[in-house]
């Protein structure tokens, strides 16, 4: 099973969790049964599906710290086919109290041991950092995915991650591979994103998705309803791009 | 001198660098001199302004180390007034690096003391989390800039930082005071962002800057010039806004 999935970028606001929210949304309503793990202490992933803080008793940071059993902090959505374990902001503390733990880098890996089989995907959301949660997190799948918003900044941080995806192959986890760069917030009337996207294809070629999520006002009005975009207003442009999106990673399995 | 300014937040992507950016620029613009400090290892800061990399081997991660001495490793920039102490992707490793050291948060507030007297105002820009290099700008500064891009998930973090600043007031650094929440990326066509400012200025009232930073695609394209929106279009809906929050702050200095 290769469909273990981190969505990971240092820089910050480029689309990581709109990504995990909406991506693994598609892949349910295509009946493959997906797990998110909400890996950042900000928790946007589970409020993206109106996960009441109240209701975060068991998270990630209490099964990390050893607290609760992975399987009882599993919660479904209102999506078929599509769960979650969420997060709560105690899980910025868990950094600290790994930090000198012998295999600090493995202990998410370790525990989703338990659950790989139940699910055809995983999907991890990180924090935009490179400290030990992404590190923890890229130990524990077997592919990445890079959400790349179509500015300026965000080009800057891509050779940094490229380097830590080497570094974590030849250190920690030797089955890690580039799924691909996904361009996000594309809009084309600013001239900066065809610049962008541009580079990004001249340089990465076919690991560049061919699906480019265009920036579309409706995908950052769905969270605030506490619902996916695809369940919020599938017709929209964001919806049928991370419909897509779905399709052309399921069909990338078929080649495998 | 109460004018060390740290500007952060640690949702991704709310215009921290932009603001450091555009607000020090316009700041110099009135005959302040004023220093930018990029505590962000991605270095967006040190772009914004054009410094190669092979111009950043005296950087804050050679300072902090103790390696170079801070005057060498100010740099001026194109704009008279304003200089920079910039970085490199070096800097992720300083967390690792002063883990263990005694008086870890205030590594940074000892460093500038020896430059504190030659600057009207020093901006530090933050990267995405509540780690060690932000908690070193916290205990270094004496006033807090928060943005706040007008989207739902940013409103999220905003608790949480918010008590990272009493932590930080009653822990590390009793001087440190909010400035203001700065309103950024507003987009009058988008009812998410019209939602987030009303909610923001009702709950905290005069805490809010009065200037409100538009979403203007002229701000996203002067980076890739390597200058300030200020100097690439100085006419831009986002340069008169950096404008006149400066002169916000510059008048709340005259009632302190
Ligand atoms: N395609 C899109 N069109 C319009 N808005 C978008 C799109 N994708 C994301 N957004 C909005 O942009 C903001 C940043 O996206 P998001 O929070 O998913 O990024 P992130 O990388 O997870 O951020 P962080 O680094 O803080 O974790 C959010 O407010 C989101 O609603
Ligand atoms: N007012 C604005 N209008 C349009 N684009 C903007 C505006 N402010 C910032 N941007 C763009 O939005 C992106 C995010 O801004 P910026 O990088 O300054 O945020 P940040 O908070 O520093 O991000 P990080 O969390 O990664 O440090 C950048 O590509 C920037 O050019
Ligand atoms: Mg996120
Ligand atoms: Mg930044």
């Amino acid at each position: 099973l290769n469909k273990i999935i981190a969505v990971a970028n240092q820089k910050g606001g480029v689309g990581k969790t709109t990504t995990v929210v909406n991506l693994a949304t598609a892949m349910a309503a295509c009946d493959r049964k997906t797990l998110i793990i909400d890996a950042d202490p900000q928790g946007n992933a589970s409020t993206g599906f109106g996960i009441k803080y109240s209701e975060r008793d068991k998270d990630l940071y209490s099964i990390m710290c050893g607290k609760t059993n992975i399987l009882d902090a599993i919660k479904d959505t209102m999506i078929p086919n599509l769960s979650i374990i969420p997060t709560s902001p105690d899980l910025s503390a868990i950094e600290q109290e790994l930090v000198n733990l012998k295999d600090r880098e493995y202990v998410l890996k370790n525990l989703i041991e338990d659950v790989v089989d139940i699910y055809d995907y995983i999907l991890i959301d990180c924090p935009p950092s490179l400290g030990l949660l992404t590190l923890n997190a890229l130990c524990a799948v077997k592919r990445l995915i890079i959400p790349l918003q179509t500015e300026f900044y965000a080009l800057e941080g891509l050779t940094q991650l490229l380097k830590t995806l080497d570094l974590v192959q030849n250190n920690f986890n030797k089955d890690i591979k580039l799924q691909g760069i996904l361009l996000t917030m594309y809009d084309s009337r600013n001239k900066i994103s065809e610049m962008v996207s541009n580079d990004v294809k001249e340089h990465f070629r076919d690991k560049v998705f061919k699906t480019i999520i265009p920036r579309n006002v409706r995908v950052s009005e769905a969270p605030s309803f506490g619902q996916p975009v695809l369940m919020y207003d599938i017709n929209c442009p964001g919806s049928q791009a991370y419909a897509a999106l779905a399709g052309e990673i399921i069909n990338q399995e078929k080649d495998l």
